[in-house]
Formats: structure tokens, C-alpha cells, sequence
């Protein structure tokens, strides 16, 4: 079962994930220990990449318009800080006393902090940016929520034109997304949803042409053209609302993987 | 873009770090 939810934080924290869990199982069976070597290089490689990790934070909430984002990224920051100064004074430790036994802890604990923090921090980013393909899902649903008080063909047509581009918008960035997850049954259900959104567009837009059509002659069959073309908004609007519930998930449901 | 790629910094650092605190354990296991 993987970790992490996209591809992209997998591959940025896993392999760090794995050296740690190592170095603790390490820790664990030689109790006693070797003689730790200096750490003072490698430790400050991670305080400098912190410090700029830190830079790049603060950059991102200060031009972030996202309210969650800018609310929660400092927390994530703060918890990479703290994990450096653990390294930092792990390092100061283990220069007196190679074979520190509270130096090695502090070890573990600073480099678990760094990869926790590390991976709240890209979280926050990457909720952010889930955020962001939500509201544009949201901008379809709007559109949609408008399809019954179309009456004519002129509006049928601006209808048309603003719905396309946030519809290809749409289509692009879940695409994108669904490619990024690591968990195939998200991936399953935003590739369904999707291909449902696209195959019920010229649908819902030949039914809304067919009720402009049978209301402007007023012919019989108004109301039934007027249900299906609202039968059909609702079932994209339904697809778009399950899209925007998986793209929000970030959790593994064991009985779901089973 | 720029928060992944000082991410991948850190992964790195934190990769080498770790690395470096095994060698000597790894001895003795």
C-alpha cells in the first residue's frame, strides 16, 4: 500500500523515509553502538537546505492567495526548523561524546521531524493545489446550474462558449491529477468521472437545443425535453461533485484496497 | 514548483545525513 498520495511527494520523501526507518532499526539492534562519525557537514547540508526550504515557504504563503494554505504552511515550516536544530545539537553532542546514546536520539528524532515536517509541508502545497483544480470544477457546476433557465439559442451558444474552455480546463487537470496518484482506485474513479463529464456534454447541450426548440414552436413535449435536459445536468453535476470528493482524499480505505 | 524543488534539497541532505549516521552502526549489526 503506498504512503504517499502522489507520485511526486513518493519520490521526494520515500527513499528518505526508507534510510530512516532504517537508521532506527540500526540504532535499535546495536544498541551500544560504533563510534558516531561527524556529522557537522552532513548536518549542516540540511540546515542550509532548510533554511531555503524555509526562504521558499515563506515566499509561497506571502504570495499565496489561499487562506487554508497560508494558514497552515508556517506550522509545517516551524516543524522543519525544530527538526534542524535537533540535527544541530545532535551534531554538538556527539563531537563531545562519540557514543551518546540521548546524541543518537536526538539524531532519530531530527531526521523523522525533517521527513514529517517535509511531508506536511509539500501536503499543504499539494491540498493547495487541489484547491485550485476544485474551484475550477466548481466553476462547471455553476455553469450547469444555469443549463434550465436557458431559452433561446442565442444563450444556448454563450452557454456553450464560456461552459468549453472551463470544461477542457477541467478535463486537463483532473486528467493531470489522476495521473499523480499513487492510489489506482482514486485514479479509477476520476478516469470514470471524466469520461462520463465528456461523453454527457453534447448530450446535455443537444437536449437543451431540443426544449429551446420544442418551447420557442410551442409544441407539445416542452416538459419532458425541459426534465431530460435536467436529468442530464444533474448527472454531470453528480459526476463533477464525486470527482471533486476523490480529488480531496488523501487517506487509504483498507476495505477499499481489500 | 520552487517548494519541490527545496524539498528535494532537503530529501538529499537529509539522504546523506542518514547515510552517513548508518555506516558506523552498520558495522556492528
Amino acid at each position: 500500500m503506498p504512503v504517499f498520495h502522489t507520485k511526486t511527494i513518493e519520490s521526494i520523501l520515500e527513499p528518505v523515509a526508507q534510510q530512516v526507518s532504517r537508521l532506527v532499526i540500526l540504532h535499535e539492534e546495536a544498541e551500544d553502538g560504533n563510534a558516531m562519525p561527524d556529522l557537522e557537514k552532513p548536518v549542516f547540508g540540511v540546515s542550509r537546505a532548510v533554511q531555503n526550504l524555509v526562504k521558499v515557504g515563506r515566499e509561497t504563503i506571502q504570495s499565496s492567495d489561499d487562506a487554508i494554505l497560508r494558514q497552515d504552511m508556517p506550522a509545517a515550516l516551524q516543524r522543519v526548523e525544530q527538526a534542524a536544530r535537533h540535527l544541530e545539537e545532535a551534531s554538538g553532542m556527539l563531537k563531545a561524546d562519540p557514543f551518546s546514546q540521548p546524541a543518537r536520539k536526538k539524531l532519530i528524532e531530527g531526521s523523522r521531524g525533517i521527513l514529517q515536517g517535509t511531508s506536511s509541508l509539500l501536503l499543504c502545497f499539494d491540498e493547495s493545489e487541489v484547491r485550485k483544480i476544485i474551484s475550477e470544477c466548481k466553476r462547471v457546476l455553476d455553469y450547469l446550474a444555469v443549463a434550465e433557465v436557458v431559452d433561446s439559442l442565442e444563450d444556448l451558444v454563450r452557454f456553450v462558449k464560456d461552459l468549453s474552455p472551463c470544461l477542457s480546463k477541467v478535463s486537463r487537470e483532473v486528467d493531470g491529477r489522476q495521473k499523480e496518484l499513487t492510489h489506482q482506485v482514486h485514479r479509477d474513479i476520476l478516469i470514470r468521472c471524466l469520461e462520463e463529464v465528456k461523453t454527457l456534454t453534447p448530450i446535455l447541450i443537444c437536449s437543451m437545443k431540443i426544449y429551446i426548440q420544442i418551447h420557442a414552436q410551442g409544441g407539445k413535449g416542452g416538459e419532458e425535453a425541459g426534465m431530460n435536459r435536467d436529468y442530464l445536468a444533474q448527472r454531470m453535476t453528480d459526476e463533477l461533485n464525486e470527482i471533486i470528493r476523490v480529488l480531496q482524499l488523501t487517506t487509504y480505505d483498507e476495505d477499499e484496497w481489500d | 514548483e520552487m517548494i519541490l524543488e527545496a524539498a528535494k534539497s532537503i530529501a538529499a541532505a537529509t539522504s546523506a545525513l542518514v547515510k552517513a549516521a548508518s555506516a558506523a552502526q552498520r558495522e556492528l549489526v
